[in-house]
């Protein structure tokens, strides 16, 4: 028995050499790889150890999600406790298509219709969206003293719209003080994203004049790159962390949206405030 | 007493308080008491920094020492856990003493790049010890 005992000891010793890789320690020993027993951040990267993402993301997509991350965790990665979103999952999508046509007709002024193409199959049904927004960047040399008042004209083509009128979102910024315009268009995805659509197919058109000259017409929106789509969303699954359950406040997403409308926010420089919490909001 | 007090009388009183000393041993706290340790680990060592932007280092923390006999106070151990102290002391030494494990946790906001591009902010539950207690 005490050379059987020998030969498991080594055996074992060059089982655990063998496994040097940290992830074999986290994987079950018979081998068959049960979902429910990693959690899904570890489950997501042990299918993924070492390799690179196929696709990268945009830089300036990147840079404004490390902006957002400074402002909701600290170094060490603890979400800070001063946030007082409900969310705890944020997920930004490049479109995966863009072309321009051709203005349908001399009313949307000389700006070009652009087609966007977003996949969402990374949004598990465990997430709830709460909010969702079009990112622009402008880029700099768009920077000018003047008012611009834009207009607009966003329609979701598939899947196919209830037909409703393109909702339209008059607002109004300076472009010098701004980097990244939010249009808010969670009154649109809410019903999408909640109906586990997850390609979302929409078209989008800015229709801008410059205040002081409103002879010039409309002119064309220096928007360097396509938009980014961002979801705003709650994350029900167990291994996500639910901070609103320590706040015991019952939260509910905007429920009668007015129809059609889209709000718009321009979001300045920093970046950093990416959603304003109210003054007059008391924390319990 | 300053009188009864005469140097011979001084042996037995010092071995007296020396064995005193030897008594209340027993209750103080071991000297690799159960507490918290830091493990500073980058994802890299991991290889996971290709996905994971942020945070670039991460702390787990992990609990380990001995627990001491007096738990109750210091560690909010239910009673059960003197009860199985007991037990191993006087009845059965086969049934383990209580460990020294994670009390209480804080959650982890991690930022990742995923398969296709898209990248995601994410607050992960339990993902660093914060409170050691003895079970």
């Amino acid at each position: 028995s005490q050379a059987s005992m020998g030969e498991s000891q080594i055996g074992a010793s060059e089982n655990l050499e063998s496994e040097a890789d940290p992830w074999s320690l986290l994987l079950p020993t018979d081998g068959n790889d049960s979902p429910g027993l990693l959690p899904p951040l570890f489950k997501v990267l042990s299918d993924r150890r070492g390799e690179t993402p196929k696709l990268q993301p945009d830089s300036r997509a990147l840079y404004y999600m490390k902006k957002l991350y400074k402002t909701y965790a600290t170094k060490e990665g603890v979400p800070k406790p001063s946030r007082s979103h409900l969310y705890n999952t944020v997920r930004l999508f490049s479109p995966c298509a863009q072309q321009e046509q051709a203005p349908s007709n001399q009313a949307t002024g000389p700006l070009p219709m652009t087609d966007l193409l977003f996949n969402l199959d990374r949004v598990t049904v465990m997430e709830h969206l709460l909010k969702s927004v079009l990112l622009y960047t402008l880029n700099n040399s768009a920077a000018s003293s003047s008012t611009v008042t834009c207009v607009c004209d966003l329609v979701v083509k598939e899947p196919m719209s209830s037909g409703r009128a393109p909702p339209r979102a008059p607002y109004s910024f300076t472009l010098k003080r701004h980097r990244w315009i939010e249009i808010d268009v969670t009154s649109l995805l809410q019903p999408l994203v909640a109906s586990s659509e997850r390609s979302i197919h929409m078209s989008v058109n800015f229709t801008c004049t410059k205040d002081q000259a409103p002879e010039d017409g409309v002119f064309n929106m220096p928007l360097s790159v396509p938009p980014s789509l961002i979801l705003y969303l709650n994350d029900t699954s167990t291994q996500a962390y639910h901070s609103w359950q320590s706040l015991q406040s019952t939260w509910r997403p905007s429920q009668h949206p007015s129809q059609g409308s889209v709000a718009a926010h321009p979001v300045k420089e920093e970046a950093s405030e990416v959603e304003k919490s109210p003054r007059h909001r008391h924390r319990r | 007493g300053q009188k009864a007090i005469s140097s011979e009388a001084k042996g037995p009183l010092l071995t007296a308080s020396f064995n005193l000393s030897e008594y209340f041993k027993q209750f103080l706290f071991p000297q690799n008491e159960c507490e918290l340790h830091d493990f500073r680990l980058s994802f890299s060592q991991l290889k996971w920094d290709n996905w994971i932007v942020a945070p670039h280092r991460y702390n787990p923390r992990y609990c380990k020492g001995d627990c001491p006999r007096a738990v109750r106070h210091r560690y909010g151990s239910p009673v059960h856990t003197m009860v199985q102290n007991i037990i191993y002391e006087k009845l059965d030494s086969s049934v383990p003493r209580p460990s020294c494990v994670p009390g209480k946790y804080s959650p982890l906001s991690v930022l990742t790049i995923e398969p296709d591009g898209s990248i995601a902010y994410k607050e992960y539950e339990d993902m660093i010890a914060t409170r050691c207690t003895c079970r």
